[in-house]
């Protein structure tokens, strides 16, 4: 199986995706 | 640091559990100073919840496999916990150097953030100490029983995933596999729920698009 896609881009963190920014 | 064949093949099982088993179940002193460096300091708040979610998740798991294993329920509630700390600090220790900030106050104080950290470690540690003692009852416990047990949106469960595969260098292949599996899961089914926050980001950014600007002429 292939390997786990991380797809957050550079300015993606739990930060911003919980709003937290 | 992405998934490599050497990274799998080095990461056991037993190098978690030796990590997990000798780990404090309390924050260590690097995530106590995270702690103290926000405006509003989170401690308090994040040891009474995990208090308050290990009472809910111990009386759940007894329901759900069965009153002879409550002990195993506080077991993987503990070991899960001890994940959530450690994950957290290296999850802070990387969004310090993505950002240059040390101050965390809004992330460390949102209810939501630390339920889903918390729910994906001991999601972790059930699927891979297994869900019961006895091979035949556990399956109750699969996901997403624990999104249900923490009255926990899936969309918010799955924001945390791959920066939880990222910030935990000993998971081994199969854990990787099987948080994929519950984000495939979620991206597929769980978060088009009628109840899922989903529909009103959807909303909110179909708001801040504004109107098409030249609708495209309805063809004849």
């Amino acid at each position: 199986a292939p390997d786990y896609h991380f797809g957050l881009e550079d300015g993606e963190g739990v930060r911003e995706l919980f709003d937290c920014d | 640091p992405p998934q490599t064949p050497v990274r799998a093949v080095m990461n056991t099982i037993q190098q978690l559990m030796m990590i997990l088993n000798t780990a404090s179940d309390q924050p260590s002193e690097n995530l106590i100073s995270y702690f103290n460096n926000c405006t509003v300091n989170p401690k308090e708040s994040i040891l009474k919840r995990v208090e308050t979610i290990g009472c809910i998740f111990k009386e759940k798991f007894a329901e759900t496999v069965g009153q002879g294993c409550i002990e195993i329920g506080s077991q993987r509630y503990k070991l899960g916990v001890r994940l959530y700390y450690r994950v957290m600090e290296s999850m802070l220790k990387s969004e310090e150097e993505r950002l240059s900030i040390q101050n965390f106050s809004k992330l460390l104080n949102d209810n939501t953030f630390h339920t889903s950290l918390l729910a994906s470690a001991v999601e972790i540690v059930m699927a891979t100490y297994g869900r019961s003692g006895s091979q035949n009852n556990g399956a109750g416990t699969d996901f997403p029983w624990i999104l249900n047990v923490l009255d926990l949106k899936a969309f918010d469960f799955y924001k945390v995933i791959e920066s939880f595969i990222k910030a935990e260098a000993s998971l081994t292949r199969e854990m990787i596999k099987h948080l994929e599996r519950c984000e495939h899961r979620i991206m597929e089914s769980l978060a088009w729920q009628s109840d899922s926050p989903l529909f009103d980001l959807i909303k909110q950014s179909k708001e801040r698009e504004g109107p098409a600007d030249h609708p495209e002429p309805t063809s004849t």
